[in-house]
């Protein structure tokens, strides 16, 4: 599909950004939806050294497999040292059983293996998201084999953190990146950091916790 | 499906960056809909590496109940509340480019609803008019339309059953005479569009009375992009004293319905 971004949504779209130190994003190309032969589909948001995380998570009832992967792991990690999030959007890996499970436990084993974790590490340092079609499973030897080019892809420039934010779309018509500074009372001296991507353009009305 | 990631390089405690993310969702992305759909996937994470942070900082807290806020110094709380004041704009910010790309969407809506009551109860009526498709639909064909917006408040799950099941198990009753509260009352209703360009608000319905609608001004409030529903469950009006009334206000963020919906929708192959 063609990807170029409407003219009246061009006005959302940062041309520049201050990004969080010591945090890396980056894409690649794995080719999860057939469709897809050439938009990048897999993206990465890691800290080069691990730290505190937090998710929020939809309660549908028939929650998708990375949904109960990630909260398991921030449960069992009690929230610390996490390295980052993979994400790959053309399939949501929901309502895929038990292999959709191991699938999205890969995803993030595979990662942390880039980070130089031992697969045998007991729980994975690294949260998994998927988006996409509901119901079918991933590719997931195509996705294994990407994950080492996404990892040599991370970067702290404006447009390492657009591709991430691109990749992770599916039927958006705009990538959505913000970032900003900020300081605190305690010390007013010090600028802080803040960025965030999103995406979502229909089945939205999270309800989540 | 709803995907965020949100990276700081701020010192933040490991144990309180769970209770940090819940309380900016819940008037973020928790008040979002394009089509009612809530999706098997969603997910925000929320990241602080603390890079950034020199290094006698102490780690932000948050202090959700009295006890941790007497324990924690002045300086400590003055930063958590800057910090959440922080958090909960950028969150504001991120969740709305969402509904700024709804599929087919040519309208971007904040409904406000403001309740005496509680802000459950403004909440579940901003929901539901969030969720319906006839007012979605008459904000696309640019129609004043806010019989729609009653008939979305009265029947929203919360409001409309209060009515029918056992009052004192499960509506509020005033405790000085045990009479119950409903939570809405048609009297006490007021609808209005608040324009974006900051004009004068236009009046559709007033305690329950509707108004005689400029169709003028409606239609050149309507062709705008952005628009604001403005809905008082609480109107007394000016005369009433207003006492120390307190007013709760829920926000939520949606877009319209248009027929571009229906065929993205429908040519979507699994």
């Amino acid at each position: 599909a063609d990807r170029s971004i409407p003219a009246t949504k061009q006005k959302y779209i940062p041309t520049s950004g201050t990004y969080p130190k010591g945090f890396l994003a980056g894409s690649a190309f794995a080719g999860v939806k057939a469709t897809n032969t050439k938009y990048d589909d897999l993206a990465l948001v890691v800290s080069e050294a691990p730290c505190p995380a937090a998710g929020v998570f939809t309660k549908n009832v028939f929650k998708a497999a990375p949904v109960q992967t990630s909260s398991k792991f921030l449960s069992e990690r009690k929230g610390h040292g996490f390295r980052g999030v993979v994400v790959n959007s053309g399939c949501a890996n929901a309502v895929t059983g038990r292999l959709g499970l191991e699938h999205a436990a890969t995803m993030a084993r595979t990662t942390d293996q880039c980070f130089g974790s031992a697969e045998s590490d007991a729980v994975p340092s690294t949260l998994v998201m998927s988006t996409g079609v509901i119901g079918q499973r991933l590719p997931i030897d195509r996705i294994t084999n990407a994950i080492p080019k996404l990892h040599q892809s991370l970067g702290s420039s404006h447009d390492h953190w657009m591709n991430a934010a691109q990749a992770i779309c599916t039927t958006d018509t705009f990538p959505k990146l913000i970032s900003r500074t900020f300081t605190l009372p305690s010390h007013p001296g010090t600028t802080y950091s803040i960025a965030g991507m999103t995406k979502g353009a229909g089945m939205i009305h999270p309800n989540m916790a | 499906t709803l995907l965020g990631i949100v990276c700081t390089d701020a010192k933040v405690d490991p144990k309180s960056m769970r209770y940090f993310l819940r309380h900016v969702t819940s008037t973020s992305f928790n008040c979002i809909s394009i089509d009612g759909d809530t999706s098997t996937n969603d997910t925000v994470n929320f990241f602080a590496n603390g890079a950034a942070a020199p290094a006698n900082a102490a780690p932000l807290r948050y202090h959700g109940d009295k006890q941790s806020r007497s324990n924690a110094s002045l300086e400590d709380q003055d930063d958590t509340r800057a910090f959440i004041k922080i958090l909960s704009k950028f969150f504001k910010d991120l969740s709305q480019l969402v509904v700024r790309d709804g599929e087919g969407a040519t309208k971007f809506v904040s409904i406000r609803v403001r309740s005496d009551l509680n802000y459950a109860t403004a909440k579940r009526a901003a929901v539901s008019i969030a969720r319906s498709a006839l007012v979605k639909t008459a904000l696309y064909g640019k129609d004043a339309n806010w019989g729609r917006i009653l008939c979305a408040i009265g029947y929203a799950p919360g409001i409309m059953d209060s009515q029918e099941l056992p009052l004192r198990n499960l509506v509020p009753t005033n405790l000085e005479n045990q009479r119950p509260i409903y939570p809405v009352k048609p009297r006490r209703t007021s609808v209005s569009f608040i324009p974006a360009d900051g004009t004068e608000e236009l009046k559709l319905l007033l305690r329950g009375e509707p108004e005689q609608v400029d169709e003028v001004r409606a239609k050149q409030i309507l062709e705008a992009e952005d628009l604001e529903i403005l809905v008082r469950l609480e109107d007394d009006g000016e005369t009433a004293p207003s006492g120390d009334k307190k007013v709760h206000e829920a926000v939520f963020w949606t877009c319209d319905f248009s027929h571009e919906y229906v065929t993205i929708n429908g040519d979507y192959r699994t």
